[in-house]
């Protein structure tokens, strides 16, 4: 968990099935 | 088809895929340069190219079959290394200047505004023309991009990483296959064998030097966020601080 809340946007861009360009 | 049944000019052909478009600063760095105005432009290409980045790294094949601990290490590890040879091969044609973007060519004296920044762009200069030396080609330059983001990490001492063997099994075959293809993309250019183990090593021996710009470039940057000269976005400010 405290790896994830480190890294909070990098984790969700990479979770997320949306381009992260899109997301930006 | 899985990564791992590509034939190297395949993979090669998925990882230029993978390539990010031409990106633009979108906004007149006004002149004449001030370390505020010119570390907010680098920094603010910086955050665009991560974004970038991010989408990249998850098209190159086996990379979203990591778990998501390793994805986040390997990115987090090497974003400003993946950014320098970025930036060394758009500058590849024009001797003495760095193309940060279409839109923000720098030389070295232009360099002069920001403290410490100059001996960071004499490095990349150095690296860019070392590059040219050897003619790099762009398989070549795709190869070694993949090569830093999949090398990054792999000697982690996270016991976290270290428990995972599926991902780190899978990340070491991956990084063989890139490699593979590396050698491939040089086999095809009617060198000698000699000759050819002389460029793979020339061209990965580069990678050690970028590594050592990179440390110099994210000591810069903390040290200019930390002294209030520059703002830094969110995801930047976040791959700064896990990175380092």
């Amino acid at each position: 968990t405290s790896l994830k809340e480190k890294h909070k946007i990098l984790h969700r861009l990479l979770q997320n099935s949306t381009s992260p360009v899109d997301l930006a | 088809v899985h990564h791992s049944s590509l034939t190297p000019e395949q993979l090669i052909s998925c990882i230029m895929h993978a390539e990010p478009p031409e990106i633009y600063l979108m906004e007149d760095l006004k002149r004449p340069f001030t370390e505020a105005r010119m570390m907010m432009s680098l920094t603010k290409l910086a955050n665009k190219e991560l974004f970038f980045m991010i989408s990249w790294a998850k098209k190159i094949p086996g990379f979203v079959e990591l778990s998501l601990t390793y994805q986040m290490h390997q990115l987090e590890s090497c974003w400003l290394d993946v950014l320098m040879l970025g930036l060394m091969w758009r500058s590849i044609d024009h001797p003495g200047k760095l193309i940060f973007s279409a839109d923000l060519k720098l030389n070295r004296e232009e360099g002069n505004c920001v403290k410490g920044i100059v001996i960071i762009f004499d490095k990349l200069l150095a690296a860019t023309t070392r590059f040219r030396e050897l003619n790099l080609q762009r398989e070549e330059y795709v190869c070694l991009k993949a090569m830093i983001l999949l090398n990054s990490n792999i000697c982690s001492t996270s016991p976290e990483m270290a428990e995972d063997l599926e991902s780190r099994g899978k990340l070491q075959l991956l990084l063989d296959s890139v490699t593979d293809a590396l050698v491939w993309a040089i086999s095809k250019q009617g060198l000698s064998f000699q000759l050819q183990s002389a460029r793979l090593a020339h061209l990965l021996m580069l990678l050690s030097d970028i590594r050592h710009v990179s440390g110099k470039g994210m000591k810069h940057l903390s040290d200019m966020k930390n002294n209030n000269i520059v703002q830094v976005s969110d995801l930047l400010l976040e791959m700064l601080t896990n990175g380092s």
